[in-house]
């Protein structure tokens, strides 16, 4: 089966880019097609996987020229593609023609390439503007992280209901996964906020937690991801149990 | 003299609502006149500091609606008042009228309240869109929220190059001044950061640090400032610093 995934969160910072920078190449490594891409015109995936945005062209020509998207692929990885972000993509929020047609743009672009993919994530800012709006009408499922405090549980409720909105106007079910990200595990609050999600929406919450370490924030900065980076490490081996979670659907 | 301060990072989940929460309260319990404002639609600001956001009205009836803000004021502490965030804030990015106007919408509600306050400070989401463009074009000064790692200082680069525009686009000087925030001192990552702060902007980067506590990620979910939650906390010390550095303009 062929999975389209977009990574979603409307608060800031959650890891949302971190989350997607390490699963696709998680999964690229277990030896799955993989197509990565970057719809945050902060161009922070494309960063973090080592590609100068400034250099390339991205998904801006393809939903604001309509080039078609394989011409924008650049190769990652071993069997990783990405599209990056490109440097007009601010752009998109400002389209005013086109009605409900402005939130198709990738999902059009898209249905040609889906055949030749296990898996397309989609690393999206923290807005719920029309870049979001194009990355869950071109998905089947979206990966949620979430931070262990209360501001982000905050946003997470406006999301569901958000998301609730879109399942109405597909008139189709939209999988949703949530992953524990920057985790700090001793923390009563952390804890606390765990409990409330495996409450709240039960089979849901992916087993792995992804805990706070200095490591995956230093990674972006070699333009590596943490299988590269620190490849022993705790967070290497948390990324790793992830992959399989999102692969199986492990969850609370 | 009227201080009218944006709180920006189009960076996620670098503090600017935690930074705003606590700077606006530590400067009203010094005894100065102070009116925070929530331009954010996800509202954080307005539940930081205890008003739930579906009870009252906001900005929205300002900004959509014309209505005087002063109209909107919610008394949230002593010497300290709120305009809450309102429902309808996220309409504002779709305004397609007016052109340039669309901008000024803050600015011009403003103008008649300047000089009621010491202190204004305006929270803004994680987004360039035109509600940030509001706060700018409404503020005198901005306040940049900066995490110690290397997404943060990708995003400041571009924020920079932002502001760089603006300034010519007004023609007026805006000042800036950047507190690292959840900041791990004992990071080398940290430190490196922070250094290249102080080299590339010098005079900007505020000599508080405010440190990475789990008393600051916890006090909102009671609807409290630092000050009132935790008074005797380092957290509690170093923001009412922070609000002397704002004060005095102390920066490296
Ligand atoms: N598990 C972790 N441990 C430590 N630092 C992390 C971890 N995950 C992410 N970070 C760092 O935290 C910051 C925020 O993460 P990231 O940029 O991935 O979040 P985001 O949700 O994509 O943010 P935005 O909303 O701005 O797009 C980054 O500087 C990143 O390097
Ligand atoms: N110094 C700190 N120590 C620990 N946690 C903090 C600190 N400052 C903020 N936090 C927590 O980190 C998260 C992000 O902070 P905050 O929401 O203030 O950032 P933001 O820049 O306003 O985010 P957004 O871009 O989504 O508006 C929140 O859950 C907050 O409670
Ligand atoms: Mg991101
Ligand atoms: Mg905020």
């Amino acid at each position: 089966e062929h999975r389209i995934i977009a990574v979603i969160n409307q608060k800031g910072g959650v890891g949302k880019t971190t989350v997607s920078a390490n699963l696709v190449h998680g999964l690229a490594l277990k030896g799955f097609n993989v197509l990565a891409i970057d719809l945050d015109p902060q161009a922070q995936l494309t960063t973090s996987l080592g590609v100068d945005n400034s250099e390339v062209n991205g998904l801006d020509e393809v939903l604001l020229n309509q080039r078609a998207i394989s011409d924008l692929f650049i190769p990652a990885r071993e069997n990783l593609y990405l599209v990056a972000a490109g440097y007009g993509l601010a752009d998109i929020e400002h389209i005013t023609e086109g009605g409900a047609s402005r939130g198709m743009l990738l999902r059009n672009a898209l249905t040609e390439e889906i055949e030749h993919y296990d898996y397309i994530l989609i690393d999206c800012p923290p807005s719920s503007g029309l870049l979001v709006v194009n990355a869950i009408f071109a998905s089947k499922e979206v990966l949620i992280p979430m931070t262990g405090d209360f501001l982000a549980l905050q946003g997470l409720s406006h999301l569901m209901a958000t998301l609730g909105n879109f399942e109405q106007a597909l008139g189709n079910h939209i999988r949703q996964m949530i992953v524990l990200s920057k985790f700090q595990a001793r923390r009563c609050l952390s804890q606390e906020v765990k409990n409330k999600l495996i409450q709240h929406f039960p089979g849901k919450l992916l087993q792995t937690e992804i805990s706070e370490s200095v490591a995956l924030a230093e990674s972006p900065s070699f333009g590596k991801t943490i299988f590269e980076y620190k490849p022993k490490s705790k967070s290497a081996l948390e990324y790793k149990k992830l992959v399989d979670d999102v692969i199986d659907m492990r969850a609370y």
